[in-house]
């Protein structure tokens, strides 16, 4: 499984409509502090289930919503749409919506899913449900950090 | 199911070891079960020692070293059950030039055959490695827009 | 005494207030007490918000922001209060290039006039503003050696 | 107040007596990964009285003591002395020494003194005596991070 495109609308930094192919496999993302690099992280993260708002550098889940500047309103919602292509070339769409007063959608392709449903397609493509594929800005050292236990979770997710 | 654990244990804890010796250019590092007696409820610790150093507790190790030896497991997992990305974030900062360049890279290099890796960095040398560039700029203060630069062909 | 303490909170909080706006090009920032109606006994909250943008939680902050934001209130501090020396382990680490040139090394040029900085560093733009370079090295495996190169007459 | 020297023996990576003169006010410290630099900043931090051993990256107060390397036997105690200069010329040497079995002792000149006697040393001369003069290694953000309360407690030692 590869991810092919990133589209994002409302999240954090990026307001505006925002489609980016990623065809590479090895792609470096660059640019001067506070321009939203680790914001495209938060996007990844969120768009195949993250539940918890501190993993998301926030106080509620409505923080990863566009906030607003000096020049510019707050957004309503917030979506980003993950595309996925298998070894057999099938693409897989998975997103996300969520807005100001809580609402939340999934999506896999084009019908409408429960998060027990991302994490299915999580678990079917090994992508750590527990986040284990992102390291965390500063937490490079988290996997010599964890307890004992935590780790222990970690490979019984992998096994 | 609980043999699966196991096996996924010991056989990342044998590709953890091998990895281990290539990154640090010798040293010795395993993993351990903190409760042998009982492997299915016991937590995992770690053990690694640089060439030539003796570690009596893993916060001794440096910034540069804890980095390298939480890539080194990290990847050492990858080895064993793959996984199709990775997000790393800044995880070059703590390194030295020389391990960015003779460690780092490597690791960069040859993982990114087995998993996509999207990483983000301030580090020149890093930058060099990728297949395309995504640079993220805010012209438009608070407002992110992303640019990519494919540094290579890309094959069908 | 008590007095002496809302003296200093609100002298920091000036040049919090004024070296922000320096470090940051804009933006505003300050401390506040997270109960005005006691201020003895309240905690000090920080708001920093860089120009343009809305900082709803300061959690939100990037990386290299925090960090800034962080050394700002640090010589805020510095600015009231002398002390002698400081220790700084890798703060340039999450700063991009145009920051650590443009802006962490005005703050050390400037501040080293009122304190004495001893400042770890990966960086090379950093180590080009020493007076000195101290180079830790470890021929010996495990056994850690000073050199020093002086890169500055050092007046009497 | 100017740390203008530094000598160690037996602390952490220092086994051999090191000194080393500090005769500038900016001063950079370079070296690979595991060279000994942060160690630098531990030796300085517990020559004034740091008292745990966390914050020293032990688990107990002896561990700040050269353990040994595959070629070296571990030593039998640590030791670090700095020496401070006065703006009027005056010198003050303060120095800690620890053994393996616990003893330790505080040296200011050329009197045994006890930790109370180091840290009115620090009140003397502003040197916090919480730390504040240091920055970790990737803490950079630590005021930030720090609790209202927290912060609070280190204006009080500012004023
Ligand atoms: N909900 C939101 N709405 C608008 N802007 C937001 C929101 N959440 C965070 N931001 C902004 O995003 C910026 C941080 O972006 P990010 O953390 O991605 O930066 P970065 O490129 O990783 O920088 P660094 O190199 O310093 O780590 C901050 O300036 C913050 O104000
Ligand atoms: N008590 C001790 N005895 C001997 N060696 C020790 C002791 N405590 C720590 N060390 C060694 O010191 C080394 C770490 O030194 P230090 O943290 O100063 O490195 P550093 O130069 O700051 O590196 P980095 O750039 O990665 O942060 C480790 O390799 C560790 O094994
Ligand atoms: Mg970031
Ligand atoms: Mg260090």
């Amino acid at each position: 499984l590869k991810l092919r495109q990133l589209e994002v609308q409302g999240f954090k930094s990026f307001v505006d409509k925002t489609k980016i192919e990623l065809k590479e496999d090895l792609l470096i993302v660059v640019g001067p502090n506070g321009s939203g690099k680790s914001n495209i992280a938060d996007c990844i993260l969120w768009a195949i289930g993250e539940q918890s708002a501190k993993s998301l550098r926030g106080a509620k889940m409505q923080d990863v919503i566009f906030h607003g500047t000096k020049k510019r309103p707050a957004a309503g919602s917030a979506e980003v749409f993950l595309l996925f292509e298998k070894e057999d070339g099938q693409k897989i769409r998975v997103g996300r919506r969520l807005n100001r007063n809580g609402d939340s959608s999934y999506v896999i392709d084009d019908s409408n899913v429960r998060l027990k449903d991302i994490h299915e397609f999580c678990y079917r493509n090994n992508i750590s449900v527990q986040g284990s594929y992102l390291v965390e800005q500063g937490r490079v050292e988290k996997m010599l950090a964890l307890s004992p236990q935590e780790r222990k979770s970690l490979f019984e997710e992998v096994a | 199911i609980k043999a699966r654990y196991i096996e996924a244990y010991e056989e990342v804890n044998k590709n953890f070891t091998e990895l281990f010796k290539v990154v640090f250019d010798g040293g010795e590092a395993y993993l351990k079960l903190e409760d042998p007696e009982n492997p299915l409820e016991s937590g995992i610790e770690i053990f690694a020692q640089p060439p030539g150093k003796k570690v009596v507790h893993n916060i001794q190790l440096s910034g540069g070293e804890s980095a390298l030896v939480a890539l080194t497991l990290l990847f050492a997992i990858l080895s064993y059950r793959p996984q199709p990305f990775f997000l790393l974030d800044e995880v070059d900062a703590p390194l030295d030039d020389a391990n960015i360049e003779n460690v780092f890279s490597k690791l960069l290099l040859q993982f990114s055959q087995k998993a996509q890796f999207i990483v983000i960095s301030h580090n020149k040398r890093t930058m060099a490695l990728g297949d395309a560039i995504y640079g993220v700029t805010m012209e438009e203060t608070g407002i992110s827009k992303i640019v990519s630069v494919s540094l290579r062909e890309v094959s069908a």
